[in-house]
């Protein structure tokens, strides 16, 4: 018997209460800055906030009820998205500036003390300041990242097995009831059923802008670990290699 | 993926 379907605020609620906590680096970066020791900060954080999504992905309703292939192939596919919307909805009130944590914030010229990094600085920067335009409501945002997860991996052709159907049928209604929530949120700031549908497209084309900024930053990270710039950690490399399997 | 799914099959605390 399925679960009393949530409300669309329930969910929301459910997913508000699944956020992550604010996650530090907890050592200052070594300055001066250097591509290692900046290099060596970034991946060392991720590292941090791998771990909390994996335990944020397993309290979206319904996302534990899938198939464990579904759930590894999902997170696989849209790691560096995930991060990459926080990152942004964290450097919403700081323009130019990316707040990769409390303790670890760049400016641009910092930034490109790393090679090839000056780039994808100024996409995450570029679609920040999107975000600050739309005035994304923390409902909204936390609706977009379970998005993120749940739309990830449509593009891999699973198995035909029927466990594999079954749970596809299942990801696909939890992702209408993702979409439903956030049609409930936007409609919550009393805009026209016009401006409403516009809202929803422009905040659907922001993910389109994340997974190219995404696709960016792996490949960036993936030739980061071919120069050996950084050590990267069992999850973070795990996480990277898996990608790239995916992607190729 | 033996970090990943040992983070996955782990009873949350």
């Amino acid at each position: 018997l399925n679960p009393p379907a949530l409300t669309p605020e329930q969910l929301i609620q459910q997913i508000m209460e699944a956020e992550p906590p604010e996650i530090y680096l907890m050592k200052d970066i070594r300055r001066p800055l250097t591509e290692a020791n900046v290099m060596m900060s970034l991946t060392n954080l991720a590292d941090k906030e791998l771990v909390h999504m994996i335990s944020w992905a397993k309290k979206i309703p319904g996302f534990v009820e899938l198939s464990l292939l579904d759930q590894v192939h999902m997170l696989e596919c849209c790691w560096l998205e995930v991060l990459m919307i926080g990152l942004m909805w964290r450097s919403v009130n700081h323009p130019g500036k990316l707040i990769f944590s409390p303790d670890l914030s760049l400016s641009r010229e910092e930034g490109s003390c790393v090679q090839g990094f000056v780039e994808i600085f100024d996409m995450l920067v570029a679609a920040t300041s999107r975000v600050r335009e739309l005035k994304l409501q923390r409902e909204e945002y936390v609706c977009l990242k379970a998005m993120i997860l749940l739309n990830s991996n449509m593009c891999l052709t699973s198995s035909e097995g029927s466990d594999e159907l079954q749970s596809r049928s299942k990801l696909l209604r939890l992702l209408d009831t993702v979409t439903d929530a956030l049609v409930w949120a936007i409609a919550k700031t009393g805009l026209t059923f016009r401006q409403q549908y516009t809202r929803l497209a422009h905040l659907l084309m922001l993910l389109s802008h994340i997974r190219h900024v995404s696709n960016k930053g792996m490949d960036h990270l993936h030739c980061m670990k071919m120069k050996n710039m950084v050590p990267l950690y069992d999850l973070l490399l795990e996480m990277l290699d898996a990608h790239i399997v995916h992607s190729s | 993926h033996t970090k990943l799914l040992q983070l996955l099959t782990t009873k949350p605390e």
